[in-house]
């Protein structure tokens, strides 16, 4: 919408897997979010990865996005592409 | 498939080692079809011990000691209809693509007669993890990433993935990141260089961790041919599983039955493009049309055929929901100049038969080119496959055609794509690990690479932008000689000197890596292959250093052997490399100097020792 508000799904990449276990690096991603969307960040987060890189994935607005990407350790966050089959 | 494999030499008898059972292949794809022959599991030992990942199973999808793991990835958006919650494959891709890497031994296979023989993958003894991630709308980011974290963690050895995009930024990429780490994990990714044909810097999948697969020719060919009501016979490309009940049907033009009622001209429907034809007017008739196009607009308005005509995609090999052909320009024309030539046109298109295609093998026009539109001085695609006319497993969930409609059903189909090449480069890999389970991806990469053979330049006028190393030699690259060896430092000062600084690149590796001072955009990155862009008649001179890791015989003395046009200045520093051990590292300088005055000059050189020759392929092209 004009106002920059529309959901769309975002990649927040961040590099190497923690070295935490997979249940920690989850709500260490929610907690991330709720740090920005507050608490949209349940319904917010689709996928987290957590077994050998560290990112999730995300609904967020535009806005949103860009508040994302400055957080510590976000290597990059860019849509969801739709790839196709060769 | 039935052929290929015999056509680069891999036969039933070639030697295969033992550990080629315990290989796991992971293919990111539309799923798998468990019940296929290609994927019993008879004779198979148990699963080998490494692998920790998972099977969805199902009342309606089980893994076997052949297909060890298989999950389903969808995170973001409703699915279709026609798309099932299960690792099962509705689409027939997969399928396809996993049976050429990894498929057993099933004799009689083929389509409908078409390509019989015994279909075989690459590694007939390596076991699949499947991982579905291309459903009916496509290949989400979200779930290729999603995939890629589990197959790393499961213990697959190669990821093949016949999957792409435009190429963008490597850290906004899905499947250069998940490479990446795959490489960090020893763990090879193989994918498709795309099929966006040959207008340059189309070719996707480019990040240099990864092997990049074009697609070319073998020795078999289908054709089809059209006779038209004068009796002339035209030879058409296309896999025509039809037999001609009635003989003769009319035949029409397409800019002469536009579907007005629905807003439609003669320019849409020259092309019978979606809903441009006027059903009534072609219901029962063979329809010409001027563009090569899956036959979905003809099939739907109830056509008896179509007879289709372009200047490319004359390798375009796949089947039509409808019975169909290709005709290049000159005999498309002649087909046309008959339409107005008579009152009352027909032709009759036939089945298609085999043929020995005897200009091969030469790149698909469909196969995507470079240059490398991320990082120029990377060339890419790595390498050529098979990837024209390749009989595989199929799906009998998903039409012959894939278009909905076509009511054929059968277990093994023939396609043409750089999703056909990739598992072939995919096994190759595959195969090579089996005996060098040692071997980093970048190892394994320069194997393929070096031992690839270039092409014939006037069927490939492209050149290494059309194949990058050269056609895939199985057979070779399991004895390299020499191999550039690389590892995720190298990758990371390559980042350093594309311009990601340091606290990207901590968060990246998870160390205190540092971005140092590197040369040139490439960081020196230890390739087999090198791309210099320039300019038009500039004055150039680059200098790169290699390494290069001994892996053939322990006591070996290498000379350098150069190939270059007159415009090229290439020295070599220093130019014998003697070897006293297996594992031996040595390093050598390599100088390009010189201008182009044209799009694109070739050159190469040879590390020779008798017993191996190691070749790396240049190509200085104008940027501009």
């Amino acid at each position: 919408s004009h106002h920059g508000n529309t959901h769309k799904t975002y990649i927040v990449y961040m590099g190497d897997p923690l070295k935490v276990d997979h249940a920690s690096a989850s709500s260490l991603h929610r907690t991330m979010l709720h740090g920005v969307i507050g608490s949209k960040a349940s319904t917010s987060l689709l996928y987290s990865y957590r077994k050998s890189f560290n990112g999730f994935a995300a609904k967020l607005t535009e806005e949103e996005k860009h508040r994302v990407a400055k957080l510590e350790g976000v290597v990059s966050v860019f849509p969801n592409r739709k790839l196709q089959v060769h | 498939t039935t052929r290929s494999w015999d056509f680069m030499g891999l036969t039933q008898q070639v030697n295969r080692t033992a550990l080629e059972s315990d290989i796991i292949i992971g293919v990111l794809d539309t799923g798998i079809s468990p019940e296929s022959d290609s994927f019993r599991d008879q004779g198979l030992s148990p699963i080998p011990k490494k692998w920790k990942g998972s099977c969805q199973s199902s009342s309606n999808f089980t893994c076997n000691k052949k297909i060890i793991g298989a999950q389903y990835f969808r995170s973001a958006g409703f699915l279709d209809i026609n798309d099932v919650k299960s690792p099962r494959d509705e689409q027939g891709h997969g399928t396809h693509v996993a049976s050429i890497a990894a498929g057993g031994y099933v004799s009689n296979a083929n389509l409908t007669g078409l390509a019989n023989g015994t279909a075989r993958g690459g590694v007939p003894s390596a076991r699949i993890a499947v991982y579905k991630v291309c459903w009916s709308d496509g290949c989400n980011d979200v779930d290729i990433l999603a995939a890629f974290d589990e197959a790393i963690a499961d213990g697959v050895d190669i990821i093949s993935i016949s999957v792409g995009g435009a190429a963008t930024d490597y850290f906004q990429d899905s499947i250069a990141i998940g490479s990446f780490h795959a490489m960090k994990n020893r763990i090879l990714t193989s994918a498709s260089a795309g099929n966006s044909g040959n207008e340059p810097g189309r070719v996707t999948n480019v990040s240099p961790w990864i092997l990049s697969v074009a697609a070319s020719t073998y020795d078999r060919k289908f054709l089809t041919k059209v006779q038209l009501g004068n009796g002339l016979n035209y030879e058409g490309v296309s896999v025509n599983t039809f037999t001609s009940k009635k003989g003769k049907y009319p035949l029409v033009y397409g800019g002469d039955v536009p579907n007005v009622m629905a807003g439609f001209s003669k320019f849409d429907s020259r092309y019978c493009r979606k809903n441009s034809l006027d059903s009534k007017l072609v219901k029962g008739k063979i329809v010409l049309c001027d563009e090569l196009s899956n036959g979905e607009s003809v099939f739907l308005s109830s056509a008896a055929g179509t007879i289709m005509r372009d200047a490319e995609n004359r390798d375009n090999t796949k089947p039509f929901p409808l019975p169909a052909t290709f005709l290049g320009v000159d005999d498309g024309d002649k087909a046309f100049k008959y339409i107005r030539s008579t009152r009352n046109p027909t032709a009759t298109i036939f089945k298609s038969v085999e043929a020995v295609e005897k200009r091969t093998p030469y790149v698909a026009s469909f196969s995507s080119r470079g240059p490398n539109s991320i990082t120029p001085e990377i060339l890419k695609p790595d390498i050529t496959a098979p990837g024209v006319g390749i009989l595989a497993a199929w799906s009998p969930a998903a039409p012959l055609s894939g278009i909905n409609g076509d009511n054929r059903r059968v277990l093994y189909n023939i396609k043409s794509g750089t999703s056909m090449s990739c598992p072939h480069a995919t096994a190759v890999a595959a195969y090579i690990k089996s005996f060098f389970p040692s071997w980093s991806p970048a190892a394994i990469k320069s194997a393929l690479m070096t031992t690839a053979f270039p092409l014939n330049s006037t069927t490939n006028p492209d050149g290494e932008f059309a194949y990058g190393a050269g056609h895939i030699d199985p057979i070779k690259a399991l004895n390299p000689g020499l191999v550039y060896d690389a590892d995720e430092i190298d990758y990371v000062t390559f980042l350093c000197a594309q311009g990601y600084n340091t606290t990207t690149l901590r968060s990246v590796t998870g160390d205190n890596s540092t971005c140092k001072k590197t040369t040139g955009a490439s960081g020196d990155l230890n390739l087999p292959s090198f791309a210099i862009p320039t300019a038009p008649l500039q004055t150039f001179s680059h200098n790169f250093t290699r390494r290069v890791t001994n892996v053939g015989s322990p006591v070996s003395k290498y000379s350098v052997k150069i190939t270059a046009p007159p415009s090229l200045k290439i020295r070599i520093e220093p130019s014998i490399l003697s070897f006293t051990s297996i594992g031996q590292k040595l390093t050598f300088k390599v100088q390009i100097a010189g201008q182009i005055d044209r799009a694109k000059v070739s050159a190469s050189f040879v590390w020779d020792d008798g017993k191996h020759k190691v070749r790396s392929p240049i190509v200085v092209y104008d940027s501009s």
